[in-house]
């Protein structure tokens, strides 16, 4: 609806309103139309709209590609309640599966209703073993003991699945904190611990993505459900204001609706 | 904060005696900011700060001697108003059983928030019978019927099942069976852009008529409240919400947005994941979170 216009207040003005509806923020969406107001040499709008996907790739950054190499790799996958982590758990086994690599579960959420069997259901389905411990026990003996697995078994990835947790709960972050220091200890040559993250979750994302960096150096973001309305671009205020890359991209509930972050199409189905 | 915001103004204006338009136009523009900032929707927020800028208008705020305080009352009078607005009870139907039907998008805390409503209307007298009808979600029945111990409620399920809504009506039966005055249903997790999806709820909700058919608004959820509620609300029919997580720190302005947008209530509001977690909604409470 903005292509065919000029750069004038009414354009600019239009243009927040767009950025502000794809939730990249008030403050975000305003940087980016005073960088374009303030660039020079804009005669056509293709000019305006180059220039733009510019400003929005210079936020993305580039693609920062996810790591399992050099083997044994673990993934730690965390984030709040309900935002697709278990779901995208076993995406993530069976992309790797399809690569040839063998990929060891860890049912670290020993504390929500039936989460054990719901990623038990998703191992047998993608063809994968789970290490499990009994509900209610402690998630750090399953990753203890999923590491010990990982390393006897010669699996070449370990998935570490973990509780939903508000980043405000302060024993929650600690539990987290512990379960990393487990794999620290461990020292794995690879490791990539990704927030998980609701594509429709509001300003709110950038204090989730705060505070669980602080608790354990996030190296990379899933945001998922990107098959519903949600645009997702509070991933560009992330990458503002932490430099946290987005490296997978959730598009549905089947094995096969994971992506790679690729921060053109990204920005392509954010502009307006 | 906005307190803070506001009083800066005031102060550079505090000197100069007379009032300009764009002063005004300043006050209502940190108001708007704040209410983005707490992810209230853009067109929301813009006709919100109009309703404040007539009622400031005719309350002489400028001239008083702590207009900024005075701004903020009158922003969080109209916040608590609109939420609170619809205000209203849980529905019983006249005869019994009542059903509850709960619906929203994947992961906003329906079968939590199933498993609490009964644990709730249980320790009101009531007989809940829980009912499963995720049969899509790896082991949703399995986690519905945890809850359903924890809540010390009776869950129905039909193992093999593959029909969502004939387990509903199948449920209604045992529900007259065994004497069940509520029923609560769990649905499963799913798109508003899905319309078949949008239509077997549709279907369910015929089969069954519900008393409330109850949205789960996830309290962290940007922009894509409005549209998602309008859709639900549109192709199901929705009587009420049920605003969960609000035992972080989102601000949670989409509660706002939605119940402006489907002039439906809040009717609870979930604290926590365990099945005591559940409150009533208190719209003075939600106007101050949201204002920060
Ligand atoms: N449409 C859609 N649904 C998704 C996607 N990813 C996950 N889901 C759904 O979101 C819901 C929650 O997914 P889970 O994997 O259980 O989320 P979680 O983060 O493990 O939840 P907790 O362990 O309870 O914190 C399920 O209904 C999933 O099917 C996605 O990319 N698109
Ligand atoms: N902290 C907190 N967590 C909650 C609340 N309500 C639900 N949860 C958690 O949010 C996650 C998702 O809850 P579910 O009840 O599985 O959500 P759902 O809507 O049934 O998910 P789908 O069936 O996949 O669509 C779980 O980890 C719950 O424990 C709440 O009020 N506070
Ligand atoms: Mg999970
Ligand atoms: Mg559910």
């Amino acid at each position: 609806a903005l292509a065919g216009r000029a750069i004038d207040d009414t354009y600019l003005a239009e243009l927040e309103e767009a950025l502000i509806l794809a939730d990249m923020g008030a403050a975000t969406a305003m940087e980016v139309t005073s960088r374009l107001r303030a660039a020079r040499g804009l005669r056509t709008t293709a000019d305006v709209q180059a220039a733009l996907r510019r400003i929005l790739l210079d936020l993305t950054g580039p693609a920062v590609p996810f790591q399992v190499e050099p083997p044994p790799a673990v993934v730690l996958a965390l984030g709040v309640n309900g935002s697709g982590k278990t779901t995208t758990i076993a995406k993530l086994a069976y992309r790797l599966r399809g690569e040839g690599r063998k990929v060891l579960l860890a049912a670290a959420d020993t504390f929500r209703a039936a989460a054990i069997d719901q990623l038990a259901i998703w191992a047998q389905r993608v063809g994968v073993e789970m290490v499990r411990h009994q509900p209610g026990g402690d998630p750090g003996a399953v990753v203890f003991d999923g590491l010990q697995a990982m390393r006897a078994r010669g699996m070449d990835v370990l998935i570490v699945d973990t509780a939903g947790r508000l980043h405000t709960k302060v024993n929650l972050m600690e539990e987290l904190r512990k379960l990393n220091r487990i794999i620290a200890r461990d020292a794995p040559p690879t490791v990539e611990r990704l927030l998980v993250l609701d594509a429709a979750t509001g300003q709110n994302a950038i204090s989730q993505a705060r505070l669980f960096h602080e608790a354990v150096d996030v190296t990379g973001i899933v945001l998922t459900k990107l098959d519903g309305t949600a645009k997702g671009g509070i991933v560009l205020a992330i990458a503002r204001d932490l430099k946290l890359p987005v490296k997978f991209l959730g598009t549905g509930e089947r094995l096969d609706d994971l992506t790679p972050f690729d921060p053109e199409a990204f920005v392509d189905a954010l502009l307006p | 904060n906005l307190q803070a915001r506001l009083g800066e103004i005031f102060r550079r204006l505090s000197g100069r005696g007379y009032l300009q338009p764009e002063d005004v136009d300043a006050v209502l523009r940190e108001v708007r900011m704040a209410l983005l900032e707490a992810d209230v929707h853009f067109a929301v927020a813009r006709d919100f700060v109009a309703r404040v800028r007539e009622a400031a208008a005719g309350q002489e705020i400028w001239k008083s001697l702590s207009p900024a305080q005075q701004v903020i009352k009158i922003v969080h009078d109209e916040l608590t108003r609109l939420l609170g607005g619809t205000h209203r009870e849980l529905r019983f139907a006249p005869r019994p059983p009542t059903v509850f039907m709960l619906v929203g998008l994947h992961g906003t805390g329906k079968t939590t928030s199933a498993a609490k409503l009964a644990y709730h209307l249980k320790r009101r007298g009531r007989h809940p019978l829980l009912v499963a009808t995720d049969l899509r979600r790896p082991a949703a029945v399995a986690q519905l019927e945890v809850g359903g111990k924890q809540a010390g409620v009776p869950t129905f399920t039909q193992p093999g099942a593959t029909d969502p809504v004939a387990v509903a009506r199948a449920a209604l039966e045992e529900a007259a069976r065994a004497g069940h005055d509520v029923v609560i249903i769990d649905s499963a997790g799913r798109l508003h852009l899905d319309e078949e999806l949008m239509a077997e709820l549709a279907q369910m909700r015929a089969a069954v008529l519900p008393s409330e058919v109850l949205l789960t608004l996830d309290a962290m959820t940007g922009q894509d409240a409005v549209t998602m509620a309008e859709q639900f609300t549109a192709k199901v029919g929705v009587d009420g919400l049920i605003l969960t997580k609000l035992d972080g720190d989102a601000r949670g302005g989409a509660a706002l947005s939605v119940v402006a947008t489907t002039q439906r209530p809040i009717l609870f509001a979930g604290v926590g994941e365990r099945v005591d977690a559940l409150e009533p909604f208190y719209p003075d409470r939600m106007a101050a979170r949201i204002l920060g």
